[in-house]
């Protein structure tokens, strides 16, 4: 599903170059729950965005479900990402002028869902991330665990192939952790590929296979077997 | 050092109204090393904003080194909050514009400290959270857990009496985790007050004292012996 050969790339800063990843090999197989973990300021970050099709890279290359993903014009990059790809972003990225259930339905708005059903879904993920009662809050009037629940909501809601989460557990308590954790396994359950950044070994140790990344390159693998 | 007797605090949202805080008391004795934990959503953040003179709260007493923090002007607000706290937020809140050096220096620059010397202080601040070679580049140049250790280093570059963070190493990896706590516990040990919103058990571990908040109110406290 995910097959990465020889990664390089790197930030331009004026007239310096900032080289962040360093040659990555990795492959992922369909139906896999996978997790990378990793020092602050390691890679990781830079790497799912260029899994998620929403960053370039220098050299290497990346195939998707067998199509290679370099160069793309913004509209086949924008096919990719809406018909294979769900994301949960380390920052969330939550539209701030709409409230928690329109942003969770916005995948299944540009798929041109009809808003009856397309809320439904929505509530339904909200009931399953425990936030039924703040599905009229706007961003600014949920906590930061909230917040994050609702970006994991929008990257489950279109039910994509390849769902890549970038340190999703990062706000929240244990018990709305392992609930986070038991829906991913769900999903991965049922078939789809789940990549996830994390810091924390308890997460790590829910996952078949953890990637371990440093200073841009991986470094070794682990297996959690019965994960 | 933070004295609150009774504490309730409500959103408005519309015509309803949210409340979020439901009678807290709690105490806090200058030089304390004390974390709050509790599932997301139960009102830490809110908790921390009001200790940290940002928001205002509907009843109850809020004292500060034996003030009342209550009806404040901007001005005042603005005086205390200069003279006594450093504030670690959740979403880090870093000027855009400005590099990781010059957002550390901020508190400096507002007291009017000389360039040369406020930035030799950032310096060392970001050195001592392993950022020392980022401090040219600008938040949207840094990874989730350096914009967290650049929030850090600027709540604490002007040495103040109570330092206040929220969920400070919700971004960072075990080993950066533990540098920060480093920090915390000698700022500690050098006379400060320091409070540790956090859902991570081994950083309250490293705390004396554990306040567990519920649905808005003070559930009960645990105390770590020799942390
Ligand atoms: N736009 C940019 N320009 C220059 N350098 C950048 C840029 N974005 C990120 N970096 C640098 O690239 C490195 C990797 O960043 P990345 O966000 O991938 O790290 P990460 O492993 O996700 O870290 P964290 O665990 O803290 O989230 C960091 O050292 C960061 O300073
Ligand atoms: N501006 C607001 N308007 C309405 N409700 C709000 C507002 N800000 C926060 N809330 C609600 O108040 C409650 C407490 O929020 P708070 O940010 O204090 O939680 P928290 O304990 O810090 O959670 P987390 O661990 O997820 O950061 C939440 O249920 C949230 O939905
Ligand atoms: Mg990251
Ligand atoms: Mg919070």
């Amino acid at each position: 599903m995910i097959h990465i050969q020889q990664i390089r790339k790197s930030y331009r800063m004026g007239a310096l170059s900032l080289e962040v990843l360093k040659g990555i090999d990795l492959t992922i197989n369909e139906g896999e729950l996978v997790s990378i973990m990793g020092p602050s300021g390691s890679g990781k970050s830079t790497l799912l965005n260029i899994l998620g099709i929403l960053d370039q890279y220098q050299e290497g290359e990346y195939h998707l479900a067998g199509t290679l993903m370099k160069n793309l014009s913004e509209r086949k990059a924008a096919y990719y990402r809406n018909h294979y790809l769900g994301f949960v972003f380390q920052s969330f990225h939550l539209l701030e002028f709409k409230n928690a259930l329109e942003n969770v339905a916005l995948p299944l708005y540009y798929q041109k869902v009809s808003r009856r059903r397309r809320n439904r879904q929505a509530m339904e993920l909200l009931e399953r991330v425990g936030l039924a009662d703040r599905a009229q809050h706007m961003p600014n009037e949920l906590s930061g665990g909230q917040k994050q629940r609702v970006a994991i909501a929008r990257a489950l809601i279109s039910d994509p192939k390849v769902i890549l989460a970038d340190e999703p557990t990062g706000a929240l308590d244990s018990q709305t952790s392992d609930q986070v954790m038991d829906l991913f396994r769900e999903v991965n359950a049922s078939g789809k590929t789940v990549v996830i950044v994390t810091h924390e070994a308890e997460i790590a140790a829910k996952t078949a296979r953890t990637i371990h990344l440093r200073d841009g390159v991986v470094q070794n693998e682990t297996h959690q077997v019965g994960a």
